[in-house]
């Protein structure tokens, strides 16, 4: 779950940065 | 192109750090290598003077990262004129410590028979990246959201022609470690970690668009100083 959490986060902060 | 080693990581090319006509004919030449976790000055030593050589010995001044011979200089024998000797220093970077100006500054004093002379060189900062360089990826993403932005400092990494699995594979003969990879927006994102023998962490994020030779390299640390040298460490793996 917590692995699951972790890959989601990274996805959120690519797309945040790359959308800003 | 550098020497290359088991672990793969680049070893710039020795250049001349005391030229014979300053220091009474004695030539060096050096670089600075990481083999297997260890930290080594390799230095060739010419004599162009009439006479022998002998009685080697060297010394650091401080410096920004405590780097410090781990041992004497092993020149076992006299050095004939016209006379070259490869020597490896093995260093360690408990020394003491003094901020220099360039960060990676290094003054070095080396004496033999005829006199003491004095040079000074610069050694690549990713010399200093461990091997244990991998950040969990919570405590990285904790990290990359306490470093404020002030510390985050971006570069771009020209004409370079990799792909984001070859860089990452790369960075990482070099102890600049992949935790995550994305896409977004047909843009390959790798963020990496990096650790500095002082235990300095340095978190980054690198940019690339398949079929833009152009990379954009983000890095966030506390000590934000060694940002532009460690800029120059991704150049000079990723170009190498």
């Amino acid at each position: 779950e917590l692995e699951d959490g972790l890959d989601e986060a990274f996805s959120r902060l690519a797309e945040s940065r790359t959308n800003p | 192109g550098g020497v290359g080693m088991a672990s793969g990581a680049y070893v710039v090319p020795k250049s001349v750090w005391l030229p014979a006509m300053k220091a009474k004919g004695l030539e060096i030449s050096g670089t600075f290598a990481r083999r297997a976790g260890v930290l080594q000055m390799e230095l060739s030593l010419t004599n162009k003077a009439m006479s022998i050589m002998s009685d080697f010995a060297i010394q650091f001044n401080r410096n920004s990262f405590g780097l410090a011979p781990a041992g004497p200089l092993q020149v076992l024998t006299p050095l004939s004129p016209n006379q070259t000797i490869e020597v490896s220093l093995p260093l360690s970077t408990v020394g003491p410590v003094m901020k220099m100006e360039p960060l990676t500054n290094l003054q070095v004093a080396v004496k033999n028979n005829i006199d003491v002379f004095y040079f000074s060189c610069q050694y690549p900062i990713s010399m200093l990246f461990v091997e244990d360089g991998k950040m969990e990826r919570q405590v990285f993403l904790a990290t990359w959201k306490d470093i404020p932005n002030e510390n985050e400092a971006q570069f771009q990494i020209k004409d370079c022609h990799l792909n984001a699995d070859a860089a990452s594979a790369k960075l990482q003969s070099s102890n600049i470690f992949t935790i995550a990879k994305r896409n977004a927006e047909g843009q390959d994102i790798l963020y990496q970690s990096i650790r500095l023998t002082n235990s300095i962490w340095v978190l980054s994020e690198l940019r690339m668009q398949p079929g833009n030779p152009s990379y954009t390299l983000s890095l966030k640390c506390r000590a934000s100083e060694v940002s532009p040298f460690v800029f120059q460490s991704y150049e000079m793996v990723l170009k190498n």
